[in-house]
């Protein structure tokens, strides 16, 4: 069946959905069969990016790759119960179309705790979490306090993450790897950005997950969002001259995808 | 009564909780009276700086500064109805009992839309939205389509603040000045950078804002939360050498709340 890749953190503007965009990509230009689902169901990054590739593809000068796409639905109606059950039965079907028909399945998923959200953390085979380096994101994983006493709480999104693995666990003693990318990453690396990279290390033992080095902060990782391409993109072709960083940035993401340690061929 | 602030975007990650921050920092350094309300019931960031503040404060070598704060709670009954209204008693009692006495109310949201979320809206005299120098940023207010048969639809958190403004005409004919302010902005402006900020300008005629010059992408906005300080407070004193950047980031601030054309006493 496929693996199943879900990128997720409760934190807003972390870069689930940039990470989603070219996760997606690498593995389509790889010739992987791949499938991406966005459970952000207002803002849709990963649905309007692919919106914008699918018209760009209509025009563009060579075969512009595309996966099969599905956009959840959010339901609204007065009953909890009722709207739990009529997400669960679109997801389990989009779920049932891919995970024998395709190689990977690529996950978005929005900043907020949502049922959809949960859900789709105990399907995950890695889970991939953004950060920024900063204290505000670390907070969400555990608690950053000035009074010792109060430090070090587990928080709300590494709660999430753990009753995930412990239903997971009943369910297919399934293992999530849970993967840390450190994103928008400054050039010259502050004395702040150590001192999170070394709370996180810390974390990592504690909460089971594992750090990578992940993007840094790169114009190309953003600016062809409108038409629907990337740095991995023949966008020399497009009248985009490749410049260094362009280059440094195609390296970067093969090298966080090589962190992810993927499976080579799925069975 | 209070001059009521709110901090909003649907978008993830832009940086409201950063502003609240300095802007509420900045109003009591001069010597305003000022409330905060934390409508971010799960991250809580700006609950959670004040706590470090508030502890930081206990052992300070000067006086710092705290303002009244409220962090609401999110109810979570099987009946949607209910939860709103107990949410509203809440929050309504909250601004009951701040509305005279204080000269400022800073609120923060959170990245979805909740019921107090947008109530919030309702209520803003002055509505800030930080974005970042992106289209991804855009595509919340605005459709950024390859396709220009779909290009320039009003998106889904200008909606919200559209309806507000219907909604806030209604009650008190009161109007809300919602200003965009760039944030994280990169030191060397980059053609994306330029695009967005064109693309900002058309849009603030069609969907009445104002566009602002924010924040730079600097590590003294994000480095002192553990402690509950900003780079407004005497950081000299607490060791901390105040560098060239560190100066340069108290004007950015200055200017940025001048841009915002607050009243200056508040009757
Ligand atoms: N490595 C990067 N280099 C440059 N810009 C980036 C990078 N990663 C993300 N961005 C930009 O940062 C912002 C946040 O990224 P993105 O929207 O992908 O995060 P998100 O976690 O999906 O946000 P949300 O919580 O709203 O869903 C966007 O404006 C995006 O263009
Ligand atoms: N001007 C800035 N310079 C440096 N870092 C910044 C700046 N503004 C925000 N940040 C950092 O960017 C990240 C996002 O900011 P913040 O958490 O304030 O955004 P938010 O809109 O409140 O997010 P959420 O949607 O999760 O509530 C945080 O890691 C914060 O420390
Ligand atoms: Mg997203
Ligand atoms: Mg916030």
């Amino acid at each position: 069946p496929a693996h199943v890749i879900v990128i997720a953190n409760e934190k807003g503007g972390v870069g689930k959905s940039t990470m989603s965009i070219h996760l997606s990509v690498a593995l389509l230009k790889a010739g992987y069969r791949v499938a991406t689902i966005d459970l952000d169901t207002r803002q849709r990054s990963l649905t309007r990016f692919y919106e914008n590739r699918a018209s760009f593809a209509r025009t563009a000068p060579w075969d512009v790759e595309l996966p099969r796409h599905f956009a959840m639905d959010h339901v609204r109606g007065a009953n909890a119960q009722e709207n739990e059950s009529a997400e669960f039965a679109a997801f389990a079907e989009a779920i049932g179309e891919v995970e024998h028909a395709y190689e990977f399945v690529v996950i978005d998923t929005p900043a907020s705790d949502t049922y959809l959200m949960r859900l789709a953390h105990s399907l995950a085979d890695t889970l991939i979490s953004p950060m920024n380096d900063s204290f505000v994101d670390v907070d969400v994983m555990s608690r950053v306090h000035h009074d010792r006493a109060h430090r070090g709480q587990v928080a709300q999104y590494a709660e999430i993450v753990l009753e995930a693995r412990r239903k997971r666990r009943l369910v297919d003693n399934g293992m999530i790897d849970w993967v840390l990318v450190r994103n928008r990453i400054a050039a010259l690396q502050s004395n702040n950005a150590r001192q999170v990279d070394q709370a996180l290390r810390k974390l990592a033992v504690e909460l089971q997950f594992r750090v990578a080095e992940g993007l840094r902060d790169r114009v190309i990782f953003r600016e062809l969002f409108p038409i629907g391409l990337t740095a991995l993109d023949a966008i020399e072709e497009a009248n985009h001259q490749l410049t260094p960083s362009q280059q440094t940035a195609r390296r970067e993401i093969e090298s966080l995808i090589g962190e992810l340690r993927l499976p080579s061929r799925v069975a």
